[in-house]
């Protein structure tokens, strides 16, 4: 589903240039539960916002469920966007005017969900990460955690066939954590496609295949165990 | 350096009230380093703030240094966070607009320390958290684990009596993580008070003793081992 051959991403500082992604190869195929892994500022975030489409390479292709995205227009992009993939950023990003039903609900807006099923979704999917209780709070009035997994909620509502999840237990207790990682598993059951950054070595090996990345390039690549 | 007896903070949403701290009773002496462990939501971040002198109880007594906290004056309780505590907050707070080491250089700015020492200063902190060379990025040009590493630079750099560090590994892999906590002990070694919220038992064993919320109330505060 994923299929990248020489990614490049870079930004010129000064008179310098940061290659933050410095040559990647990577292929996922559907259905695969991978865990990517490596130092603060290896690339990891940049990756994943490139394989997202929130972000354009500087060099190299990426063809994802066979198209070449850089040949897609916007309003395409948008749409596999919204309708394919689920993305938990590691800063979270959700609406701080909004509450969190209504952060979760905006992907089904998007969409054109009708009213009512998009608030019983949304609903659903607050309570499936432990936040029924904490619907009508913004985020400002919620704990780190509850915001990440806010940020969770959002990301599964539409149902994604691929789930790109930024850190996504960084803020979390284990037995939270471990909720959280069972609903992934459900996810993955179902035949969807996970690709999950993490520092944590225990939640890395509930993947299948554990990626590392050092100064933008990829160290390892195996499956696990 | 810490007396706390019957905290207490609530947040009336709609016509319930959210007790975040339900009466907590709390001491640390100088020199203590002490983790605090809980679920995501049971008050961890609350009572960090409450004891970092950024936000007021609703009931029960602080006392920091001997003195009620409840009785300074705004300028006063100003001084003190300036000059004796380091803040390290689970969501960084940055500021956007200004790079790194300027970022590093504002508690010292505050505390009227000259330009040509203070960017000294700053400049060592960033080496000393690993970032020398991402000084003049801003926090959007820098990855989740670096701006975490900024913000406890920020907090390290005024050299405070008491270190409050509310998740300081979360976005760190394990490597830098050591580094940082390592810092930690150097700062504890130097006979200053250690607070550190964390979800991750490795971290909290580093720590002499762990204190474990839940439901806005301590539930059990024991030595380590
Ligand atoms: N807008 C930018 N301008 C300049 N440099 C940038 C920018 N964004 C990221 N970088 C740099 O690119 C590198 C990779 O960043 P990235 O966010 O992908 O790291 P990461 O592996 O996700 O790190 P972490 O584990 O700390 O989250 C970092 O060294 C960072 O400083
Ligand atoms: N402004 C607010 N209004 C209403 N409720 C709030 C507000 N701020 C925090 N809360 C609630 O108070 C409780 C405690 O929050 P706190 O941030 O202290 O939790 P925490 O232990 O730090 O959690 P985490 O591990 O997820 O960071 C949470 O249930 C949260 O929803
Ligand atoms: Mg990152
Ligand atoms: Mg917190």
């Amino acid at each position: 589903v994923i299929a990248i051959r020489g990614l490049r991403r870079s930004y010129p500082m000064g008179d310098a240039v940061i290659a933050a992604l410095n040559g990647v190869d990577l292929e996922v195929r559907r259905g695969e539960y991978a865990a990517i892994m490596g130092p603060s500022g290896s690339g990891k975030s940049t990756l994943m916002n490139l394989i997202g489409c929130l972000d354009t390479p500087d060099g190299g292709e990426y063809r994802l469920n066979g198209r070449l995205v850089s040949a897609m227009k916007d309003g395409e992009l948008a749409t596999v966007r919204n309708r394919e993939i689920g993305f938990v950023f590691q800063t979270f990003n959700l609406l701080q005017s909004a509450n969190a039903l209504h952060n979760v609900e905006m992907p089904l807006i998007y969409a054109g969900v009708k009213r009512r099923e998009r608030l019983e979704r949304a609903r659903t999917a607050l309570r499936d990460v432990g936040l029924g209780d904490r619907m009508h709070h913004r985020p400002s009035e919620l704990s780190g955690g509850q915001r990440q997994r806010v940020a969770i909620a959002r990301a599964l509502v539409n149902r994604p066939s691929l789930l790109l999840a930024d850190e996504p237990t960084g803020n979390l207790d284990t037995t939270t954590a471990g909720e959280i990682l069972s609903t992934f598993d459900a996810l993955h059951a179902a035949g969807n496609t996970l690709l999950l950054v993490t520092h944590d070595e225990e939640v890395a090996h509930r993947a299948r295949r554990i990626i590392r990345i050092r100064d933008g390039k990829i160290e390892s690549d195996r499956a696990n165990p």
